[in-house]
């Protein structure tokens, strides 16, 4: 039989904020700028009835009835980033020449199941 | 953490974490596309378009400042008029192998900081060769004509030129092809020059002797970053 435990909304799948100084890891001296990199990261529950603020695809949504109904052989749906922006960096390479370089996909702005 | 941190790196695109012993100052146009991609707005090109560089009008996800690892030659000696001669060198081994070179532009920039009134009929001459192999400097010079990349005569020396080695830069991703580059500026063997000779080159090569330094720009793509990733809910 299936069956419903609230969850606390803290607990929900979202994107969790972290700012990692690059002269924290030791990069300051290569790194010309940002001074930092926003390396935000997904974590949480994504649990039955998926709302619709939990970015979640249709597949999931079925996932999270399965596991409502078998617990311990199905787990709940994974928790993603669903929308990711990128950054640029300048920086000194190996031969000492300046490099702007763009990555794509590099911050979490948005997470989903 | 120092195997993580390779592993990072690597996924950066660098082989080793870099340790910069005599970093260059960042260039000026670097800093001004770099600060305008960090102004958040809604008006930002399209993720696509982040693959463009939009300053040059050339695709690009990679902007690179190479500075001159050449040495000057002898100047001055038999041929008079000759201003300025020096080895331009530029490594682009740094490429990777699945990045197309899209632009290369060559700049050399100058001290000085007014405008001389040029002497009459004083024209300078600046002509690019693409280098002989090292062993044939001495022999070679100038190289031979078959060897000129540009000719280009100015009466007014501006800070910075620059001139567009897209085709140079693309053939240098063969390491054993890249010699480098000859660069000589000359007074222009022209009307007034006969009037100059006799005067010692530093003379009328005022202008020319403030040369500060050459730096190659690349703009590089790296297809594998540009590619349409996973499609958005």
């Amino acid at each position: 039989s299936s069956y419903y435990t609230p969850v606390m909304p803290s607990s929900l799948c979202k994107s969790r904020r972290l700012y990692i100084s690059f002269s924290d890891v030791g990069w300051e001296n290569w790194i010309i700028a940002p001074q930092g990199y926003m390396a935000n990261y997904c974590l949480g529950e994504c649990p039955f009835p998926l709302t619709t603020e939990l970015n979640s695809t249709n597949h999931a949504i079925l996932q999270t009835m399965v596991h409502s109904l078998d617990p311990e052989g199905t787990p709940q749906p994974c928790c993603v980033p669903v929308r990711l922006s990128p950054i640029s960096v300048l920086f000194y390479d190996n031969h000492d020449n300046v490099v702007l370089r763009h990555y794509e996909d590099m911050v979490v702005d948005e997470c989903g199941c | 953490l120092s195997t993580r941190e390779s592993l990072l790196l690597k996924s950066l695109g660098l082989s080793a974490k870099p340790s910069p012993r005599s970093p260059a100052p960042v260039p000026s146009v670097l800093w001004r596309i770099f600060q305008k991609r960090e102004i958040p707005s809604p008006l930002r090109p399209s993720r696509e378009d982040a693959c463009w560089v939009e300053e040059f009008s050339v695709p690009g996800n990679i902007i690179r400042v190479f500075s001159d690892q050449g040495h000057f030659l002898h100047s001055g000696g038999p041929r008079t008029l000759l201003c300025l001669e020096k080895h331009l060198f530029f490594n682009l081994s740094v490429l990777e192998d699945g990045e197309q070179l899209t632009m290369a532009q060559l700049q050399l920039q100058f001290g000085h900081n007014s405008y001389r009134a040029p002497s009459p009929g004083q024209v300078f001459e600046l002509r690019l060769y693409r280098a002989p192999p090292p062993s044939l400097w001495e022999l070679l010079s100038p190289p031979p004509s078959h060897r000129l990349l540009l000719v280009q005569s100015f009466v007014q020396l501006h800070k910075s030129l620059l001139f567009n080695l897209t085709q140079v830069g693309r053939d240098w991703r063969t390491q054993s092809r890249n010699l480098g580059l000859v660069l000589e500026i000359s007074m222009s063997s022209g009307a007034g020059s006969s009037a100059l000779l006799g005067r010692p080159p530093g003379n009328f090569c005022a202008g020319i002797d403030s040369f500060l330094d050459a730096s190659l720009l690349v703009v590089s793509l790296q297809l594998e970053q540009c590619k349409a990733a996973r499609k958005k809910r």
